[in-house]
């Protein structure tokens, strides 16, 4: 479960952009 | 220049483009109950995004199932509600076959966001959150 939720949030904040 | 909460108010997409932008579209959401739609829809962006690199298919397998077990497969969840029975099915089979396609949660995904451009979004600029922002 951990790793599932692990792999999700990596996958959302890959997705947000960058710091200006 | 024009401060950010200007370029906000232009448009979804500046706002999702811009992390303060998110993180106070995020806090209005909670309060409304549904963080989660802002959270599918960067986890959609993400799957295409992992896709788009060459192998790693055991891990797109897997982040799809986890996409699918978070947000759609309880049908009393937030996203879920919003998202069309047929693009559910979609999306079911493609995990039941293990065939992970990049335009798998493109259509929920559009889905999605036309709710928070016609809803949430228009609600937020409106919102005590945004206006004690400004």
């Amino acid at each position: 479960i951990d790793s599932e939720d692990d792999l999700l949030q990596e996958c959302i904040s890959s997705a947000m952009p960058k710091k200006k | 220049p024009t401060p950010p909460y200007l370029k906000w108010a232009e448009s979804l997409h500046s706002l999702l483009d811009d992390q303060d932008g998110i993180q106070l579209f995020r806090t209005f959401l909670r309060q409304e109950d549904c963080a989660d739609m802002l959270d599918f829809w960067f986890a959609c962006s993400g799957f295409r995004k992992l896709e788009s690199h060459e192998g790693n298919e055991e891990k797109k397998v897997k982040l799809a199932k986890a996409i699918y077990k978070k947000y759609i497969l309880d049908n009393s969840g937030v996203v879920s509600r919003q998202i069309k029975p047929a693009t559910k099915s979609f999306i079911k089979d493609c995990i039941g076959k293990l065939h992970v396609d990049p335009a798998m949660f493109e259509q929920a995904q559009t889905e999605i966001q036309t709710l928070m451009e016609e809803n949430s979004y228009p609600l937020f600029l409106t919102s005590d959150v945004y206006l004690e922002h400004t």
